[in-house]
């Protein structure tokens, strides 16, 4: 089935890959109760990152989240 | 710069620290200067120091490990994630693990520098979360060839003086 919109037309191991960096980097805030929809992950990702707030996937954010990097999340959970 | 929840920090004025397992990437007294070089770079910033110990239970212990070991943050072989640590706190708190998968190198071949990822991690054992600076070392991702004159930049320095103050210059 065709991926969803906040894919913004990545590939589908880009897609599954983003889902996977979102939800041990960027956890949904327990004591806020935030979405953890990839949607809102995503915005939390392009807010640290200082990137244009779409909650759509680019090609810019699957670059980042292909860089080697520390395992601690970047939003506090 | 961020803190983690609740600021957790150290509250002792002397922080210990352990070398429990090296890399074999590089000597043991490599790995042993650029922790200590490393540390040196965070206490020279604020009024706290550290020390060293060889046996027992340290407030940070410092350790290579490939996979599974012990945590629930398995590492995932070559690149990806190089490391983690863990905020101030007992037990494994403000401890920091290194991905063995990893070729660690002291700037002198390729590899991932380990002393710009020590600092890194270490700024985590202090209290530090990641930054949104890219120039700053506690930037989540790891950039490449850092290593002459490497040092904090002011946002580091920023984030970790509001944790512990600035050190005195008495």
């Amino acid at each position: 089935s065709p991926l969803p919109r906040e894919a913004g037309g990545m590939s589908e191991p880009q897609w599954r890959q983003a889902q996977d960096y979102l939800r041990r980097f960027y956890p949904s805030n327990s004591e806020t109760r935030e979405a953890d929809s990839f949607e809102a992950r995503l915005k939390r990702m392009q807010t640290f990152f200082r990137l244009p707030v779409t909650g759509v996937l680019t090609p810019r954010l699957v670059e980042i989240m292909q860089k080697p990097r520390c395992g601690v999340p970047d939003v506090a959970d | 710069y961020s803190l983690f929840p609740a600021q957790l920090k150290w509250n002792s004025r002397v922080v210990t620290y352990r070398v429990i397992s090296y890399t074999r990437d590089l000597p043991r007294v490599t790995v042993n200067q650029l922790v200590s070089k490393a540390l040196a770079l965070w206490s020279r910033e604020i009024p706290l120091s550290f020390r060293r110990v060889l046996a027992g239970t340290a407030d940070i212990m410092i350790g290579f490990a490939r996979g599974a070991h012990g945590d629930y943050y398995p590492f995932d072989g070559p690149g990806n994630t190089l490391a983690h640590a863990f905020a101030p706190g007992p037990g494994l708190g403000g401890d920091a693990h290194f991905d063995e998968d990893e070729r660690w190198t002291d700037g002198s071949r390729l590899g991932v520098n380990f002393l710009v990822t020590a600092t890194h991690e270490l700024g985590h054992s202090l209290g530090l979360g990641h930054s949104s600076d890219p120039n700053a070392v506690m930037y989540p991702t790891y950039r490449v060839g850092e290593s002459k004159n490497f040092r904090l930049s002011p946002d580091d320095i920023k984030g970790i003086q509001k944790l512990y103050g600035e050190k005195s210059n008495l």
